[in-house]
């Protein structure tokens, strides 16, 4: 997180640590599901793209319930028992994160607690929270500064709307232009230097919805380019409510 | 003579009948019927030359060696013998016709077509217990003791004490071994309330089916032959139940009734040489043997029906009231039912009630269960709550809340009666600490 702030305890007790292929974040839905990226799982053009799920299942490592890594650390993991990687997301494809979404599912639930509660999502219908300059947070123990942070940091980003996210896009001009599809939005400022980067990826961007008191989960921390320097990129979680909840239902 | 076939009924009609009979013909019948009747015999038609005693034309008939009269003549005639509907009835089973008519019927020149007789036979049974009847051999009476007559013959029985000898007629005491099996009945001294003959070794032995106790009840008169100072030296009436003497009697003063409480029962009955006591006579009846009445072990066993008295094969059916197990030492019943023996007990004891015990609620996986009552227990209502550990959790219970009840059935239930607990489902979204901004 670049620009953030430390996390209290219990500020944001959904937070997860992630050690997949590298450091990443995740989500706790429910009690025993975690909502992370799915380049988390599959990173974009690693040669390790072809180990099975099967073997990531059992290489992934997951850390509930402290702002601290080594706490975190000593804490122990949460082993995960299946992973769900969207149909849709082309670890091959650099320039497109489409679909960038996946479920861990834990092999035992967790027992929840001040430091250990689940985010909720948005109601099907509730495009609100992405309108221009809803204003978010998003937790991670991403880079700051090229430093690993060893602690849990937030920053509050507004979201941004299509249009100016697409326009910006457009001047980043690229061997080849990144997609920036209908389930992706972006947020952050283009001047100032708070953003999400390395190491926050799946993650989750975080409105307070006032209506009904809770936090939802929005967005996914998916892709930027470069950390603070414009914009990042974030999954719609609205457009991917029926995949997730097919999942966790199913069970 | 022709013999008539040994029917049991039959008819004879004259030489001729209906025409005119022939002179000077001589026809006679045998009647045999089977041993044990009599013959009856009647006139349907009778028309005769008449003549003073039936001098010319004549029937006569005989049984038993004597007349039965000889007749002639024709209804309403002055003179001759007709013999109109008169019943003419054997003592034994045989009957002698015979006819005779002589060289004419003429009267004043003028030939009388006399038509004959037509006379019908049936066998009779002969009561042979009538004292009327008495043996052809004039011994009196056939049987010695007691006749039974039915159709066709008699046979004789003796009286209670006796036993018919093989001429089967008279009878011998003989009651050494007099088996009784009716579930009632009476026994008595041979000849009660004539005294009894002496040299007596008389057993009666009574034989019911398990589980019937056998009462005896005397009846009056009452009298052994006793003696004032030593007990019973001369006759002895002793009565058993099993093997075990239930006493030993005589005199005049009855044992009155007797409750054996066993389904055998032997009465022995001993005498000397001589004495005219009149003896003794008991009607036994049975009933069922009693159980003793049972009792509840506590206050929550429901016997259903209680009934006054049980009796051998009556049973009681217990139940506990609601929230109680039945209990069988330390073994749960499903159901109990106590049957009355053949020996007066129960085939089982009676059980205990003891109230159900629900054991620990289920636990709640991130919730807890607390005790409504004090002090807190599992037995039967105790009631409990369910929380889960709020506020991370929230509780889902079904239609019945979240208070469970001890049921009877030994298992926690809600207001529905459902076992299903409720479930703790995750809150999401509701930090202890959100990030609050302070400064603007």
């Amino acid at each position: 997180i670049v620009g953030g702030e430390r996390a209290g305890k219990g500020n944001f007790p959904w937070q997860a640590l992630t050690h997949i292929h590298g450091r990443g974040g995740g989500a706790l839905l429910s009690d025993r599901w975690i909502l992370t990226a799915a380049h988390t799982i599959f990173p974009k053009g690693s040669a390790r793209n072809n180990v099975s799920l099967d073997e990531l299942t059992k290489e992934a490592d997951i850390y509930l319930g402290h702002t601290n890594v080594d706490e975190l650390h000593k804490m122990g993991t949460h082993p995960v028992r299946r992973i769900f990687v969207h149909p849709d997301y082309n670890p091959n494809d650099e320039h497109n994160y489409n679909g960038d979404i996946a479920l861990l599912e834990l092999k035992y639930p967790v027992t929840l607690g001040p430091t250990v509660l689940p985010i909720c999502l948005p109601d099907t219908s509730n495009t609100t929270f992405y309108m221009d300059g809803y204003m978010g947070y998003v937790s991670g123990f991403g880079v700051e500064k090229n430093f690993l942070s060893n602690h849990l940091k937030y920053v509050k980003l507004p979201a941004v709307s299509h249009e100016k996210c697409q326009e910006w896009l457009d001047t980043k001009t690229r061997d080849k232009p990144m997609v920036f599809s209908e389930n992706m939005f972006c947020a952050g400022f283009l001047r100032q230097k708070r953003d999400t980067c390395q190491g926050d990826s799946g993650s989750v961007f975080t409105v307070l919805d006032v209506e009904s008191g809770r936090w939802v989960a929005t967005g996914i921390v998916s892709w930027g380019i470069g950390c603070a320097q414009g914009y990042g990129f974030y999954t719609k979680i609205l457009n991917y409510l029926d995949w997730i909840k097919g999942i966790i239902k199913e069970d | 003579s022709s013999p008539v076939p040994r029917k049991l009924f039959g008819e004879i009609r004259s030489p001729n009948y209906p025409k005119p009979y022939p002179n000077n013909n001589i026809s006679s019948w045998d009647i045999v019927v089977p041993k044990g009747y009599v013959v009856k015999l009647t006139f349907r038609y009778f028309d005769l030359e008449p003549s003073e005693t039936c001098f010319y034309d004549y029937v006569k008939i005989r049984a038993d060696k004597k007349s039965l009269g000889r007749y002639c003549g024709q209804l309403g005639s002055t003179t001759g013998n007709h013999p109109g509907r008169k019943e003419f009835v054997s003592k034994g089973n045989r009957m002698h016709l015979s006819f005779h008519s002589d060289f004419s019927n003429e009267d004043n020149g003028m030939v009388i077509p006399y038509k004959g007789f037509l006379a019908y036979y049936k066998a009779v049974d002969l009561d042979e217990c009538d004292p009327n009847n008495a043996a052809e051999d004039g011994e009196g009476l056939r049987c010695q003791h007691i006749c039974h007559n039915y159709v066709g013959g008699y046979f004789c029985s003796c009286r209670p004490g006796y036993q018919l000898q093989s001429d089967y007629h008279s009878c011998k005491v003989e009651c050494s071994s007099e088996l009784f099996t009716e579930a009632s009945g009476y026994l008595s001294s041979p000849d009660y309330p004539h005294p009894y003959p002496e040299d007596l070794q008389c057993n009666y032995s009574i034989r019911l089916e398990k589980g019937l106790s056998i009462i005896l009840k005397f009846l009056e008169p009452f009298e052994i032959d006793d003696h004032q100072q030593v007990r019973c030296p001369y006759d002895q009436l002793k009565i058993q139940a099993q093997g075990r003497e239930i006493g030993e009697f005589c005199g005049k003063k009855s044992p009155g009734s007797i409750e054996t409480k066993s389904n055998e029962v032997d009465i022995l009955f001993f005498t000397d040489e001589s004495g005219f006591s009149r003896g003794w006579k008991i009607h036994y009846t049975s009933e069922r043997i009693r159980c003793p009445q049972p009792v509840p072990r506590d206050q929550f066993t429901i016997i259903r029906d209680l009934q006054p008295v049980y009796r051998y094969q009556d049973y009681f059916i217990v139940s506990c009231q609601t929230g109680y197990n039945l209990m069988k030492g330390n073994q749960k019943l499903l159901s109990f039912t106590a049957v009355c023996q053949a020996d007066g007990t129960w085939h089982q004891p009676m059980p205990h009630c003891e109230i159900v015990n629900c054991g620990n609620p289920a636990e709640l996986t991130n919730g807890i269960f607390s005790y409504v009552n004090e002090p807190a227990s599992n037995i039967y209502q105790s009631v409990i709550t369910y929380q889960c550990n709020e506020p991370y959790y929230h509780i889902v219970t079904g239609a019945g809340g979240d208070r469970y009840t001890c049921s009877p059935e030994g298992t926690w239930v809600d207001r529905d009666g459902q076992e299903r607990i409720p479930t703790c489902l995750p809150v999401c979204g509701k930090p202890d600490k959100p990030v609050v901004e302070v400064q603007r």
